[in-house]
C-alpha cells in the first residue's frame, strides 16, 4: 500500500529526533542535577 | 497522514482516469497530475496498467516523466533534459517541491548553499520564499529557517513514494525501533518489580527494627 | 442516565434552599462533584495566572449531602491573597455575568469560588477563610475551591482541594484526617492558625457523553502535547524554591536541636523528642516527594531518549 510506506517513510526519517551535541550536554545536565537531588535526599533521609 | 489524506481523493481520481486512456492521451493526464498543486505521490499512477504499457512505445517518454515525479529531482531533469519533454512552470515548481522532500530524507539541517544549487535559486530571499510559500504552506514540510546559520531545519517532511531498493533499509529501521521498544518495556518490567521487591525488604527491615526497639524497650523497663 | 446530573430541577433546589439543612450541621456538605468541563476551565485559568493568585466562581447545584459544580467562569482580579476583599473589584462582573446566564437558559446559581495558590498547596488562608465565612454566612450554600497550578504540573495530577470553613467560635468534635502536603516556611504560620477553622470535601468527577467523545476527539493533541513537554524544564523555578525552602527548614530544624536546653548527651524529654522527630520526618517526606518527582521527570526524560534518539536510519 503506497499510501502507507509513503508515510511510514515520512515518520522513519524524523528518526532520530534530537541528535546533537548541544542537545546531549543539556540533557547530561538534567541527568546529574536530579542525581544530585537524589543524593541530596538520600543523605537528609539518613 | 494529513498529506495523505488530502491525496487521497485526487490519486483515485488519477488513477480512474489512467485506466480508462491509453497511448497519447495519456499524455494530458500525465501533465495534469504532475502540474496539480496538491498531488505529490504518484506510484498509484505509475502502477497503472495502461501506463506501464508505455514502455518501449513512442509515447514512453510520458512514462518517464512520471517516473521522474515519482522519485528523481531537479538535477536528475536537468541532466535528462533533451530526453524528456519541456516542463510547464507549475510542473517545475511540483519538481522542485519534491527535490526538497529528497533533501530532507538524508538530512535534516538543509544548507541554503546546497539548497539554492539544488534548486536553482538566484538568492537566499526567493530561497525562503520558496520554503515558506511553496513548501510549508503546501504542508509538504515543517521546519525552522535559520537566517543566521543559514540552514533550514526541518521537523517533518512528507514522504515521497519510495523505491522498492529503499523497502529494505525501512524494514531494518523498523526492526530496530520495535526491538529497542521491546527492550524498554522489558526493562521498565525489571524496574518495577525490582522496586516492589525493595519496597517489601525495606518494610520488613523497618518492622524488624521496631520490634528489636520494643523488645529492648521492654527489657530495658 | 449518565447524563441525568445535567438535569436542573429547579423545584428541588428551591426547596432545598428552603429548608437549609447545613445551619444545624456545619459538617452537612461532605462530597462535591465536580464537571470535566468546570475542572478543566478552572486549572487552565489557574495554569494561565502563572505565580500569580487568580480567581473565579463556579455554578452548580446541591444534591443531598453533596455540592455539584456544574460550571465555572473566571473573575477579573488578580493577587488575591494580597488583598483582604478581592473580589469587590469583580462585583459588577458577577452580577451582570449571573443575569445574562439566565437570560442564555442557563438555570445554576453560583455555588462557590475558587482561586489557585501556585506552588504553596491546596489550604485556606487567614484571608481565604474569613471571606469564605463571609460567603457561608450570606451565600449559602458555598464552597470554597483551591488549586495548585504549579504543583499539578509537577506532580502530573491535578492539585485541588475543596473547602467550607465552621461557623465562629464552633470546634470540631475531632480533628479531621488529611491528606500530608508541603508547606512553605513563609506560609506555614497562616496555614498552622487557621488549619482547624475549616474541613475538606472530598472531590469526585464526571462528564457527559459529549464530553467523553470530545475528549477522546481531543487525545492526540493532547498526549503529544504531553509527550512534548517536561516538568524538569518548564518547572524549574518552582523545584528550585522547593530546595530553598527544604533547606530553610533543615537549618529550622538544626537550630532547634543546637538551642534546646538539654544537650545531645542527654537525652530529651519524651514529648520535645517526638516534636523534633515529626519536624524531622516531615522534612525528610518532603524531600522524598521533590526527588520523586524529579526523578519521574528524568524517567520520562530517559525513555524519551532512548524510544526516539537511539534509532538510527
Amino acid at each position: 500500500e503506497n499510501s502507507l510506506l509513503r508515510q511510514v517513510s515520512s515518520l522513519l526519517r524524523r528518526l532520530p529526533a534530537v541528535e546533537s551535541g548541544k542537545f546531549q550536554d543539556d540533557f547530561l545536565m538534567e541527568y546529574n542535577d536530579t542525581l544530585l537531588v537524589t543524593y541530596l535526599a538520600v543523605l537528609t533521609n539518613c | 497522514m494529513d498529506m495523505e489524506q488530502k491525496q487521497e481523493e485526487l490519486i483515485d481520481h488519477f488513477v480512474k482516469q489512467a485506466s480508462s486512456l491509453t497511448g497519447a492521451s495519456l499524455a494530458s493526464l500525465v501533465s495534469e497530475a504532475t502540474s496539480h498543486p496538491s498531488l505529490f505521490a504518484f506510484s498509484e499512477i505509475l502502477s497503472a496498467p495502461s501506463l506501464l504499457q508505455l514502455e518501449g512505445t513512442e509515447n514512453s517518454v510520458y512514462l518517464d516523466v512520471l517516473r521522474l515525479f515519482a522519485h528523481g529531482t531537479w538535477s536528475d531533469y536537468k541532466s535528462n533534459a533533451g530526453r524528456l519533454p519541456q516542463l510547464v512552470p507549475d510542473q517545475a515548481l511540483k519538481l522542485k517541491q519534491l527535490t526538497v522532500l529528497t533533501l530532507a530524507e538524508t538530512n535534516k539541517v538543509l544548507p541554503y548553499d546546497q539548497l539554492m544549487q539544488q534548486l536553482d535559486v538566484a538568492n537566499v530571499r526567493e530561497l525562503e520564499d520558496f520554503l515558506i510559500n511553496e513548501c510549508m504552506y503546501a504542508g509538504i514540510v515543517r521546519g525552522k529557517l535559520d537566517q543566521l546559520r543559514k540552514c533550514f531545519e526541518v521537523q517533518f517532511a512528507a514522504g515521497r513514494d519510495p523505491r522498492p531498493e529503499q523497502l529494505g533499509s525501512m524494514i531494518e529501521t523498523l526492526s530496530n525501533w520495535l526491538v529497542t521498544s521491546d527492550n524498554l518495556l522489558i526493562s521498565i518490567q525489571e524496574k518495577m518489580s525490582w522496586a516492589d521487591k525493595m519496597s517489601e525488604l525495606n518494610k520488613k527491615h523497618k518492622k524488624e527494627i521496631e520490634d528489636k526497639a520494643e523488645e529492648v524497650k521492654k527489657t530495658y523497663s | 442516565s449518565a447524563d441525568a446530573i445535567f438535569y436542573y430541577d429547579e423545584a428541588a433546589q428551591t426547596k432545598f434552599q428552603q429548608e437549609k439543612p447545613w445551619v444545624n450541621d456545619p459538617h452537612f456538605f461532605k462530597r462535591v462533584k465536580i464537571s470535566a468541563l468546570a475542572l478543566l476551565k478552572m486549572v487552565v485559568h489557574a495554569r494561565s495566572g502563572g505565580t500569580i493568585e487568580v480567581m473565579g466562581l463556579m455554578q452548580g447545584k446541591t444534591d443531598g449531602d453533596a455540592i455539584i459544580v456544574m460550571d465555572a467562569f473566571a473573575l477579573p482580579v488578580e493577587g488575591t491573597e494580597t488583598r483582604v476583599n478581592a473580589q469587590a473589584d469583580a462585583y459588577e462582573y458577577m452580577v451582570d455575568y449571573s443575569q445574562t446566564n439566565k437570560q442564555a437558559g442557563r438555570l445554576e446559581n453560583v455555588v462557590g469560588w475558587y482561586h489557585s495558590h501556585p506552588g504553596y498547596g491546596c489550604w485556606l488562608s487567614g484571608i481565604d477563610v474569613s471571606t469564605q465565612m463571609l460567603n457561608q454566612q450570606f451565600q449559602e450554600p458555598f464552597l470554597a475551591v483551591v488549586i495548585d497550578p504549579t504543583r499539578t504540573v509537577s506532580a502530573g495530577k491535578v492539585d485541588i482541594g475543596a473547602f467550607r470553613t465552621y461557623p465562629e467560635g464552633y470546634k470540631p468534635p475531632d480533628d479531621p484526617i488529611s491528606e500530608y502536603q508541603t508547606i512553605p516556611l513563609n506560609k506555614i504560620e497562616d496555614f498552622g492558625v487557621h488549619c482547624k477553622q475549616y474541613y475538606s470535601l472530598d472531590i469526585t468527577y464526571f462528564k457527559s457523553c459529549l464530553d467523553s467523545h470530545l475528549l477522546d476527539l481531543l487525545w492526540n493533541k493532547y498526549w503529544v502535547n504531553t509527550l512534548s513537554s517536561s516538568p524538569l524544564l518548564g518547572n524549574g523555578d518552582y523545584v528550585a524554591g522547593q530546595i530553598s525552602d527544604l533547606a530553610e527548614k533543615l537549618e529550622q530544624a538544626e537550630n532547634h536541636l543546637s538551642h534546646s536546653r538539654f544537650g545531645p548527651l542527654v537525652t530529651p524529654t519524651q514529648r520535645k523528642k517526638d516534636q523534633e522527630e515529626s519536624q524531622l520526618a516531615k522534612i525528610t517526606r518532603d524531600s522524598a516527594k521533590i526527588t520523586v518527582e524529579q526523578v519521574h521527570g528524568l524517567m520520562s526524560q530517559v525513555i524519551k531518549d532512548i524510544l526516539f534518539n537511539s534509532v538510527q536510519q
